[in-house]
């Protein structure tokens, strides 16, 4: 039965896409069949991992709106065990469309309930906001990884996020579990860096991966080849992290 | 007649409310009348510049949907010239909010219009979307000054943002015109962030501010404190190039 993983925090530009891509790609080196659904209209998963945008007929789009099957939306990646359902621009549009339809925040559930059995994990990567397409990967998950960049208005965040998680497990979801909180864009030289680490530990406990990702030039620069960084530069502290934080998360998981 | 400006981009992360408080208090700082207005359900901006949100009753949501008087929300922030109208949480539910209201793309400008006279500039904060609250603010505004992070995804969003603004000048707002282009977090040491400069210098021609904004701690660190750079640490280097863009951005404009 496949595990289905949201990677969400509404703060921009915290590490989501980068964990995504990275956390899949470990996995998925690591013998664990993945899906990536990219939820997010930007797309950056999409191309962080090498899909030619441009080439993309069917997208996360149409299997949500327009119910088509999500097999029809599955690409094999370069990667092998990774799939991905791509992301394309029409998506802007699905977060007012989906105003109008009932059981508008059920329609990724609905998407991705017939393929769930075909993959070991399905890891979806949000957009930065609590919207509808939020919503409905929250509503589909059995988890949520939230990657907090160890910065000031990344930690403000936090409270709204769990409210909303709350929110969701009352209305839409009642078995959403808290997956694991990441830490990303990490200068422990920094005493910003510091605090913010030890006010997410406080609050969030245990539920803190130990590994944390640490600012590195060479997980900024794969996406522009659209590798993950354990194809880009395997010998970076990059790739390490990644693979360290991975093997925890199959430690947790697999028990 | 004071001039609206809305700091946008849809990639998240990029420096967007950084840019609009740090050019709001240097704008300030120089003698011009600002109104800061937070459109961010994050509301980091409402932080960042040293309001206590809980003390907050009114907000951009009740100008926005409720229709009260945009003077009614204005608070006098710590710092001479400068003014803000705050966000609070309640904005998350608004752009659900704004579907099923009439003309939903104007009541931004519909707020702030009559207070328009009464300032040297408007700057609004977006989120992170090209959603509904984006396009009010657009749809309000003069013009429009987007912060790029001298990173590969930030640089793939650039082209769905600018069909965004040629919808709007279609439909919303004929005159909307691009302030400027800000580079920001900046490390020119490495070949990503010149290679970024280079695409956005040769996209944007001379719409790119001179000044780039490099990475630097002190401005990561000002928010926590509440505090504009120039008012937190006005010798580093963040608080330098924030008052050089400042000056570029009033010479365009008072010629
Ligand atoms: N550990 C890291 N070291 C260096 N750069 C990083 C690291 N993690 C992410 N980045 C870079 O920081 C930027 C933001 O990361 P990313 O786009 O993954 O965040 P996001 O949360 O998905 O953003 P959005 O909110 O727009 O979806 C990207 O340019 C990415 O390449
Ligand atoms: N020049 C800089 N040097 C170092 N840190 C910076 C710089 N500019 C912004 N930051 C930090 O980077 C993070 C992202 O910046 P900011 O929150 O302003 O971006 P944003 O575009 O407003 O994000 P969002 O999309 O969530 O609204 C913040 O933690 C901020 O303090
Ligand atoms: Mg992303
Ligand atoms: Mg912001």
């Amino acid at each position: 039965m496949g595990k289905i993983i949201s990677i969400t925090n509404q703060k921009g530009g915290v590490g989501k896409t980068t964990s995504a891509i990275n956390i899949s790609a470990c996995l998925a080196k690591s013998g664990e069949k993945i899906l990536l659904v990219d939820m997010d209209p930007q797309a950056n998963t999409t191309s962080g991992i090498g899909m030619n945008k441009s080439t993309i007929k069917l997208s996360s789009y149409d299997g949500l709106i327009l119910g088509v099957d999500c097999n029809k939306l599955i690409h094999q990646t370069d990667y092998s065990n990774l799939f991905l359902v791509p992301s394309n621009v029409n998506l802007t549009g699905a977060e007012i469309e989906l105003t109008q339809i009932d059981a508008r925040e059920y329609k990724l559930k609905k998407m991705v309930s017939p393929v769930r059995n075909d993959f070991d994990y399905i890891i979806i990567d949000c957009p930065p906001s609590l919207g509808l397409l939020t919503l409905n990967s929250l509503t589909a998950s059995d988890s949520v990884l939230i990657p907090i960049q160890a910065e000031y208005f990344a930690l403000e965040g936090v409270g709204q996020l769990v409210q909303t998680l709350d929110l969701v497990r009352k209305n839409l979801n009642p078995n959403l579990a808290i997956e694991g909180i990441l830490l990303t864009m990490c200068d422990f030289r920094t005493n910003l860096s510091k605090q913010v680490a030890e006010e997410v530990r406080r609050y969030f406990g245990d539920k803190v991966y130990k590994t944390s990702i640490p600012r590195n030039i060479k997980i900024a620069e794969s996406p522009g080849f659209g590798k993950p960084i354990v194809y880009y530069e395997m010998r970076s502290i990059g790739a390490e992290k990644y693979l360290e934080v991975t093997a925890e998360f199959l430690k947790l998981n697999r028990n």
